[in-house]
């Protein structure tokens, strides 16, 4: 039965039941409705929470990334210092030699 | 039905949550 | 009006109502339960989609925190061997002096 046919049934059904009918449709659909609304308001306040969760994450991210390049930077220097000490001791001794 | 095609960004996102929590069903 | 009250004048509007505005509250509760629903089912996606994103940038702060930790050994190893070389120099100088 396609979407449109049970659609069209359900408002036949409707209209040709009684009020008994009418009554506890009415009760199954606030039932439901407060089923589903329950659930909505958890996945709501879930992905509140794991929003929350992603956005901390995201700004240690970002610190540690700082820290990151901050070392990198001081290593760098370090290596540069390191080569030149180094190229200065060869060039010492070679004129100590000569 | 598989993810959501445009997701929002952060701001948007935690609206969104916020509105479902505050609307009112009767 | 409590709770109680509420539901209790609720119940009894529908026990007195009659087939039409039965009918109207099935339309209503129907069309109210259809939103609910796909608030809920949205609100259930986007909490997914949160929580991969949330579980990926977890993953490159982990690959970073090595890669900030193989650069800050390197950089105190580099450290410890600029201070050998420069206190072998220095006892190199004083023992050049005396």
């Amino acid at each position: 039965m396609s979407v449109e046919d049970q659609r069209y049934s359900d408002a036949m059904r409707v209209l040709e039941a009684g009020p008994e009918w009418l009554r506890a449709e009415i009760e199954r659909l606030s039932r439901e409705l407060s089923e589903t609304t329950h659930e909505k308001i958890q996945a709501a306040e879930y992905g509140l929470v794991v929003l929350e969760e992603k956005q901390q994450l995201k700004q240690q991210y970002d610190d540690l990334e700082i820290e990151y390049e901050t070392v990198r930077q001081e290593l760098d220097m370090l290596k540069e210092a390191f080569g030149q000490v180094y190229s200065n001791h060869k060039k010492v001794a070679a004129d100590g030699e000569s | 039905s598989g993810t959501p095609c445009s997701m929002p960004q952060s701001g948007v996102l935690a609206n969104f949550f916020n509105s479902l929590l505050t609307k009112k069903v009767g």
